[in-house]
């Protein structure tokens, strides 16, 4: 799913900005 | 308490357009010029300015999401079916605090804008009529920010979306956020709104109709036309 999911997986991944 | 605090904080941290300012401008809502304008632009352009503005809401309820207490502690997997599935929900409950019950106007790129605005979408028409209904229905409960946020927050974390890995751990987070929910309306003596607010059903059909539309204007386009439309919408929803 991370794969299929990247964008949402580096905002997740990402700090809180 | 505590959680309560943190749901309150998360969703003020992340709220992209401020209460008192959407109530300041209600009134401001868009020329017949202006409308006429958004009304002679192809279906493509409106539909990609319209994914525009549904994904920086988006981008808004991910960063929501990540302050929630537990959430973060979900597995990888359950934290993006829940967003997958909720987020565009999450949004349409927003929705009701940008939308003017009174001329049924919603806050559209800096002013208030009526149905008739977005025309040229053309079949998704009836997609429109339809989020119209729902934000006018959330907008006669008069919820008050932190109901919204519980709200939110609740649409969120729920246990039954397919594909979960650990749904008891979700299920659990829900429990919890459920019971400060509870306690705000018990404070604030609004117990009532839990029979009155829509049927979960309801946000998840007009969720269904935004795809089938999507789907609908990708058969009609050749593939190309999906490229200009921002890479998270295209992830989440095409």
């Amino acid at each position: 799913l991370q794969e299929k999911h990247r964008i949402l997986h580096k905002l997740l991944q990402n700090g809180n900005s | 308490e505590q959680l309560t605090q943190n749901v309150l904080k998360s969703y003020h941290e992340t709220c992209q357009l401020r209460a008192e300012d959407l109530q300041r401008r209600r009134w401001d809502t868009f020329s017949r010029e202006e409308i006429c304008a958004y009304q002679k632009k192809s279906m493509e352009e409106m539909w990609q300015r319209c994914a525009g503005r549904i994904t920086e809401a988006i981008q808004h309820v991910v960063e929501f999401a990540k302050r929630l207490h537990g959430f973060m502690e979900l597995c990888q997997n359950d934290q993006i079916v829940l967003l997958k599935a909720g987020a565009m929900e999450v949004v349409l409950v927003h929705m009701c605090r940008a939308f003017n019950a009174d001329n049924r106007t919603v806050f559209f790129e800096g002013k208030y804008a009526s149905a008739e605005l977005f025309r040229s979408l053309g079949r998704a028409e009836d997609l429109i009529g339809s989020i119209f209904d729902f934000a006018q229905s959330l907008c006669a409960l008069q919820c008050s920010e932190p109901e919204v946020a519980f709200l939110s927050a609740l649409v969120l974390v729920n246990a039954s979306r397919p594909w979960l890995q650990e749904p008891v751990k979700v299920s659990r987070l829900r429990r919890r956020l459920e019971l400060g929910f509870q306690l705000l309306l018990r404070r604030t003596r609004r117990e009532g709104l839990l029979d009155r607010l829509p049927p979960q059903g309801r946000l998840r059909a007009l969720c269904s109709q935004h795809v089938e539309q999507l789907q609908a204007l990708r058969r009609r386009h050749p593939p190309a036309l999906l490229d200009a439309f921002p890479p998270l919408y295209r992830e989440l929803f095409a």
